[in-house]
């Protein structure tokens, strides 16, 4: 991928990582990161995405990314928080 | 709901408001977060008394970043509050992300809208996966004019608390035994065709127009309506005012309910009141009135009853001696109006589904008007 789009990329992973751990308890484990269908990430993406009612691909597609973005409550969307 | 289910085991709740935002000035904070609460209130039995010292079961405070909790706020964006399920120490409190711009308005970052929705979470609901529902936990323009919970947001905290005591509770208050079976709640719409007011009057240069328990406050100039509760502003007054009218020259506005009326000034109940109506000179055998308005210009008050009127000189200080027929004074207003507010230069006479725009200088009606003609429908 050329440089700008493999940055932005690599900047929507981070922020969707990010709101993973603030509001679905992703824990980001110490492997690298791998695209692998049932990877824990790919599953978080899958969790969030049902929540709200998106395509769940467990990718960071752009319905996604737009909604990682957006201003929301500080508490979590995943039960079990305490 | 949370896990375990938390929910206060007392209906009379406390808050304290720990400190203030610069973004708005204390009173519209108090206000904003004394509306949140009674939009809970207003579905449940819940009664919330504020504090201005010691604890508090919802300790509300504005921080940024870090603030001794484990969930620091994030700057500006992003994560704009937060509250914790009901418990002791900081369960039920409320955290406000200073990072915001908390306004009063749609623009910026609405501190009723928010406060709302993680009063939500102190009295012990879960995130939504409604949109529609109050409870969902993206930040979205609201329009202000509508009630903010849904049928899912009441369903839930009427599951926690059970429906409002008050008879009258316009949301069908059934005991909620399965949330499905609930039905909508009816709530007065602003663009509804057969939309009528109890009363209507001007307020500190908006127009307040009442309907049953609420009563919408829209500035003719700003395109949005602000929706309350009567009792969010005045915890005393009945619901279903009959008429009201104000004397800006005073700050003072006087709301009528059968043979009683109040006056007000801002959201505050003037001491000595209610009074009853013939103190104002009227005969025994009136009982209620159905609306009133203030000609400044004139220095009359105009109160009107059934198809008739009495109007009281504030100069001369008397009233008339017996009823004048509405449409002798005002042609083309035949029969019982419901409401009347004066705005610039014309009289605005509501009747039923019709309103009547009068002009008092060619004494006659210019234009026949939708209800909900001051409303962006």
């Amino acid at each position: 991928l050329p440089a700008g789009t493999r940055q932005k990329e690599e900047g929507g992973i981070q922020l969707t990582q990010k709101y993973l751990e603030n509001y679905y308890g992703f824990k980001k484990d110490g492997e690298s990161f791998i695209w692998k269908s049932n990877s824990p990430m790919t599953k978080k993406i899958k969790e969030m995405q049902e929540f709200f009612g998106l395509e769940v691909t467990g990718k960071v597609d752009s319905g996604t990314l737009d909604l990682v973005q957006k201003r929301r409550c500080g508490f979590p969307d995943v039960a079990g928080f305490t | 709901t949370f896990a375990g289910e938390p929910k206060w085991a007392k209906q009379v709740l406390t808050y304290r408001i720990l400190n203030y935002t610069p973004d708005l000035r204390p009173v519209d904070v108090n206000a904003s977060i004394k509306k949140a609460l009674s939009v809970w209130s207003s579905v449940t039995p819940l009664k919330f008394i504020k504090k201005d010292r010691g604890d508090a079961d919802i300790m509300i405070s504005f921080a940024a970043r870090a603030h001794n909790d484990f969930m620091p706020f994030d700057g500006p964006g992003g994560s704009i509050a937060h509250a914790y399920a009901p418990g002791k120490d900081f369960g039920g409190d409320a955290h406000f992300d200073e990072d915001e711009t908390w306004t009063k308005s749609t623009e910026g970052t609405n501190l009723f809208y928010v406060a709302a929705h993680e009063f939500g979470h102190s009295l012990g609901l879960f995130h939504s996966k409604d949109s529609n529902a109050l409870m969902y936990p993206v930040y979205r323009k609201f329009d202000p004019s509508v009630f903010p919970l849904h049928q899912d947001d009441i369903n839930g905290i009427q599951y926690l608390y059970g429906p409002s005591n008050t008879h009258n509770d316009q949301r069908e208050s059934t005991e909620i035994k399965d949330p499905t079976e609930s039905k909508e709640p009816t709530l007065p719409n602003t663009c509804d065709p057969s939309l009528t007011f109890d009363a209507v009057t001007t307020f500190r240069g908006e127009i307040m127009f009442f309907k049953d328990k609420h009563f919408w406050r829209k500035h003719p100039a700003v395109q949005t309506a602000d929706f309350n509760l009567i009792s969010s502003f005045w915890p005393r007054l009945p619901p279903g005012v009959d008429a009201a009218y104000e004397i800006p020259e005073k700050d003072k506005t006087v709301i009528f309910k059968g043979n009683e009326f109040w006056v007000v000034r801002g959201d505050t109940i003037l001491p000595g009141y209610p009074q009853k109506i013939h103190t104002l000179g009227f005969s025994k055998d009136i009982t209620k009135i159905d609306a009133a308005f203030y000609n400044g210009n004139e220095g009359k008050t105009y109160y009107f009853i059934a198809d008739k009127f009495l109007s009281y000189d504030k100069r001369s200080q008397s009233m008339d001696r017996k009823p004048i027929l509405i449409s002798n004074e005002f042609p083309g207003i035949n029969g019982k109006i419901d409401a009347v507010f004066q705005h610039e230069n014309f009289f605005y006479f509501f009747c039923g589904r019709k309103q009547f725009e009068f002009d008092p200088d060619k004494k006659r009606v210019t234009r026949l008007l939708k209800t909900n003609f001051w409303f962006p429908c």
